[in-house]
């Protein structure tokens, strides 16, 4: 099972031609085919079947099977846009081109926005942001009292829910995240600008005779 | 403290895909 080179084409769950997926993200053909083999590590990591499952996307961010993670698993369905519970390689390369350093603010602003609204509603409300603060609390094993977390909370909601609606939607999201700049910084992955370089062995497989 | 919620949020490892793209060799 798993993704294997047959007569030069890949057989996998999933797999999409490399020029399709490089024409509908800032990633070259030759990065597209540097992430399949990334690709192809983590997928075979648990379970050899050219799919990541949640245990194998959390293995490969913390080298541990068994840790559970809020954050890991809201992202983990982020990029399974299919709902299935495994990423294929379409959506792998589709979401880690939001990471990408080339690609648009906009991009990136918007899937935070998606990031932190962990009920999709369509907005991102305070018992939210509270549950993510309390599950960060708990990976740090770090103590805040209640009412200093429900400080930062009313300190966060002023700035950010500008028509104090109790919730904060999009465009506030965009005026709160363009006023505090930093927030972006988990939204690029410099390692993705070197993808080639990282993973050279892409080179032995590859389909395309330029990238 | 005069960190937002969201800077503290952005803290946690699970939110740092740094973790995808290391020991993979």
């Amino acid at each position: 099972m798993g993704c294997v080179p047959s007569k030069g084409r890949r057989q996998c769950p999933g797999y999409e031609d490399p020029v399709f997926l490089a024409s509908q993200t800032t990633f070259s053909v030759s990065e597209v085919e540097a992430l399949f083999e990334l690709f192809k590590s983590i997928s075979s990591s648990v379970i050899d079947d050219g799919l990541i499952n949640k245990e194998e996307f959390v293995l490969a961010l913390f080298k541990n099977r068994k840790k559970e993670n809020l954050f890991a698993s809201r992202i983990f369905d982020l990029f399974d846009v299919k709902h299935k519970g495994v990423i294929d390689f379409g959506d792998f390369v589709r979401a880690l081109h939001i990471f990408h350093p080339n690609t648009s603010l906009e991009d990136k602003i918007n899937f935070s926005f998606r990031l932190y609204d962990l009920d999709n509603t369509g907005f991102i409300e305070r018992q939210e942001v509270k549950q993510m603060l309390l599950a960060l609390l708990g990976e740090s094993e770090m103590k805040l009292a209640d009412e200093t977390i429900e400080a930062i909370l009313d300190k966060t909601f002023l700035e950010a829910d500008t028509n104090q609606d109790g919730k904060i939607d999009l465009s506030e999201w965009q005026y709160f995240v363009s006023k505090n700049p930093s927030l972006l910084r988990i939204m690029t992955l410099p390692y993705l600008r070197d993808i080639t370089t990282a993973f050279p062995s892409f080179v032995f497989y590859s389909e395309v005779d330029e990238a | 403290l005069n960190l937002n919620a969201f800077d503290i949020i952005s803290l946690s490892s699970g939110f740092d895909l740094s973790g995808l793209f290391e020991e993979t060799d």
